[in-house]
């Protein structure tokens, strides 16, 4: 899902 | 990565660092919400977890350890090296008032109903709001240390510039998470009370005291 992304910010 | 969340990772950490520097050299935390300082060590420590299942690269790693390490070194501060200087009479914010809907909502509204990202969800969500224990105790005592305005500052900027990280990508990379613009932006939004003393009175070498 688009949250997978995020997890490289902090 | 972009120059907006370099530069608010780095104002982020600033702020950190500015933080455990005024209770280390000052060997006082006065005017500090110890309160505010559990719930960040809660929010580094929900979200971070994922430190033990995946590797982003060597800067995500080396900034979520210095994270969680200085939050922790900061609650040792507040609660046991200089716990005599806490000021507790007035850090009297009902967190379970934010921990409750934050968990419930955590649960209601996430990505993906797994243990990680509802953790993650979670994370974002009490980070928004985990700063009002320490506007709280501000508005009680009527004023701030000078360095506690410069912590606040750059605590509150960081974000400010994720938001701006956050119109980068959806720009350069068609990409967005909802919950963490939001959130983002509510948590951005409690400080613009203080931004405005903080530009008006601080930046021009005044104390910032309240009623304004």
């Amino acid at each position: 899902s688009q949250s997978r992304n995020i997890k490289d910010e902090l | 990565m972009n120059v907006f969340r370099l530069t608010g990772d780095l104002s982020h950490l600033a702020a950190i660092i500015i933080l455990l520097l005024k209770i280390w050299k000052t060997r006082s935390c006065a005017g500090i919400s110890g309160k505010s300082q559990i719930l960040f060590a809660v929010v580094f420590t929900s979200r971070y977890l994922d430190l033990l299942t995946s590797f982003i690269s060597l800067y995500n790693t080396s900034m979520k350890v210095i994270y969680i390490g200085c939050a922790y070194a900061t609650l040792y501060f507040v609660y046991m090296k200089f716990k005599a200087t806490y000021d507790g009479n007035h850090d009297t914010f009902r967190v379970e008032f934010l921990l409750v809907p934050v968990g419930g909502l955590s649960f209601l509204v996430n990505h993906d109903f797994s243990p990680l990202e509802i953790l993650w969800t979670f994370s974002i969500y009490l980070e928004s709001v985990a700063i009002l224990p320490q506007l709280f105790m501000i508005s009680k005592t009527g004023e701030a240390e000078t360095i506690t305005t410069h912590y606040l500052f750059f605590l509150g900027l960081y974000r400010a510039l994720y938001l701006f990280n956050w119109i980068w990508r959806f720009y350069f990379e068609g990409f967005f998470d909802m919950i963490a613009i939001v959130a983002g932006l509510v948590q951005t939004i409690l400080y613009c009370d203080f931004f405005y003393l903080y530009i008006t009175k601080v930046l021009k070498g005044k104390k910032l005291s309240l009623p304004a």
